[in-house]
């Protein structure tokens, strides 16, 4: 049971899927400590992963991931006072760049709570996509029936850009307080929406071995 | 020298299961704090990557998978030379593994990968 020694910089050239997802994560420094994970997006992350996953990690038959990795992306704020009275505007940017080029995107949605409760009365929230240039603002709508409370919305199209890159991609959550009028409710801050990318990695390891040919008795 | 492997093979076909000390699958379950893996894996808690060990019999049973070559080789360890070595008992199958990660960012992986996992043996 005893920890084994760090081991030293890893070499240059590494053949396993694994391994260079250490080199990647941890760059020149094995003491590296992840910031701990908490609050809702782990929480989404491990139901997941249970979905997926026995508790020994073996990706269980029939799983309807459709992908062997799905990477959570957090969103960036951009400051200010996001509550004007009953309601909450807070303009959100989720980045995309220096993604691995190994990982293609199948799929994005967007994860959100739409309806959260207070001590009085409750917290209802939608997306809207950020205008640009080239489209108007717009109201996102979940794809599927919220799941444990969370809401899906599928954004993959504004993701794919023509030349299949993915960039940043702009969102406003807006909430609205509900219930009895002058309620004395502290403000509490929703917890940010989180974007998930399903992605196809093509260096996860090696294809399933195709089906053993039948083989005579010796 | 077929003499030989004749008058073996009948106390062979007598062989009730298999020797303790055969080639086969055992069970090996490890933290990721044991291979220092745990600051970036938060899932699963448990990984069990097993391991094959034991000796290959001297007639290479179907179920070991063996190719034709290893079948040679442990005739020719038999014999005609013993600096030969028997066939080597490696894992034959694998099955992947998901892992939930922490990334430096504070964002959170899904990943699956091939070949983490042991699920049979066979001699080469």
């Amino acid at each position: 049971n005893q920890s084994l020694p760090s081991p030293g910089p890893l070499p240059a050239a590494l053949p396993l899927p694994l391994l260079q997802a250490l080199q990647v994560r941890a760059p020149g420094s094995w003491g590296w400590q992840a910031r701990p994970a908490s609050g809702q997006p782990l929480r989404y992350m491990l139901n997941l992963y249970r979905r997926a996953a026995d508790s020994e990690g073996r990706p269980r038959r029939g799983r309807s991931l459709g992908t062997n990795t799905v990477r959570l992306v957090r969103a960036s704020s951009h400051g200010g006072q996001p509550w004007a009275g009953r309601w909450y505007v807070q303009p959100l940017t989720y980045h995309l760049e220096g993604q691995p080029e190994v990982e293609h995107l199948l799929r994005a949605t967007v994860v959100y709570l739409p309806n959260m409760p207070l001590a009085r009365g409750r917290l209802l929230c939608a997306l809207e996509l950020a205008a640009t240039g080239e489209a108007p603002r717009a109201l996102l709508s979940p794809a599927t029936r919220p799941h444990h409370g969370w809401a899906e919305a599928d954004v993959t199209p504004y993701l794919v850009l023509g030349n299949g890159s993915v960039g940043s991609l702009a969102l406003r959550h807006v909430c609205v307080r509900a219930g009895r009028v002058g309620g004395r409710d502290a403000p509490v801050a929703p917890s940010h929406p989180f974007l998930l990318l399903y992605l196809n990695d093509t260096q996860a390891g090696l294809a399933p071995p195709a089906a053993e040919p039948h083989r005579h008795r010796r | 020298d077929t003499g030989t492997l004749a008058h073996d093979l009948p106390g062979y076909l007598r062989e009730q299961g298999r020797e303790k000390s055969d080639c086969s699958l055992r069970p090996f379950p490890v933290s990721f704090a044991q291979l220092g893996w745990d600051h970036w894996i938060i899932a699963p808690h448990r990984y069990n990557p097993r391991y094959c060990k034991g000796a290959c019999p001297r007639l290479l049973r179907y179920d070991y998978h063996a190719p034709n070559h290893a079948v040679v080789q442990s005739l020719v360890h038999q014999l005609v030379d013993a600096n030969v070595p028997r066939p080597s008992c490696v894992p034959y199958r694998y099955s992947p593994i998901s892992v939930l990660m922490i990334e430096r960012d504070g964002g959170i992986l899904y990943k699956e990968y091939e070949n983490m996992i042991a699920e049979s043996c066979t001699c080469r």
